[in-house]
């Protein structure tokens, strides 16, 4: 990933972090790297608004597609030196919902919602036949008070009822 | 440093702006 981002237009909204779009077509097909696509790397709020309004819904996809927003210069995959040991918070979503929730998160993202410093790497969207699902990636797994202060953010953002059970997975036992 | 924290609805807003059509 490119690792310098232009400077922002005059009169732009900076953002804490540069990010990228990516996305993975038929994620289960050859290496999942091969198939990896970045889109665009936006370091301001207004280039992210310019970037994700091309970008199409992800409930109208059909088919296997992973959208991925990570910091730029991390690779959204488990293999990235800023994954490797790493985590992440994976919420199983029925259809219909995965746009929306979408949309929450990566704002919450941007707008440094989570407050748990460098930790956040990225999000995915995983879309499927049957059901989608939307992770939240961080550095450290083994960091208890940053992963629960991440799921909980996550409800809080997304307006999930306290009981909604989301699992925790560590990139590390993915790996192997 | 200080951090760039943005609100949800602050975001939205910005979303019309002529810049980020």
């Amino acid at each position: 990933a490119k690792k310098e981002s232009l400077p922002p237009d005059p009169g732009e909204h900076r953002l804490q972090f540069s990010y990228a779009f990516w996305y993975c077509r038929q994620p289960r097909l050859r290496s999942y790297d091969q198939n990896l696509k970045m889109i665009g790397t936006f370091n301001t709020v207004e280039k992210f608004w310019s970037f994700y309004s091309h970008l199409v819904r992800p409930s109208e996809l059909s088919g296997q597609i992973d959208f991925h927003l990570f910091k730029e210069g991390i690779r959204p995959m488990w293999e990235d030196e800023a994954n490797r040991n790493g985590g992440r918070w994976v919420l199983r979503l029925r259809k219909g919902l995965a746009s929306r929730c979408w949309e929450n998160l990566i704002l919450a993202i941007l707008g440094e919602q989570f407050m748990v410093g460098e930790e956040i790497c990225g999000a995915m969207l995983s879309v499927r036949s049957q059901e989608d699902s939307i992770s939240v990636w961080n550095k450290t797994a083994n960091d208890n008070a940053t992963t629960i202060r991440i799921r909980d953010t996550l409800k809080r953002v997304l307006n999930l009822p306290p009981s909604t059970h989301m699992d925790y997975k560590m990139n590390s036992e993915s790996l192997r | 440093g200080t951090r760039i924290i943005y609100e949800r609805a602050f975001l939205m807003q910005l979303r019309n702006s002529p810049v980020a059509k």
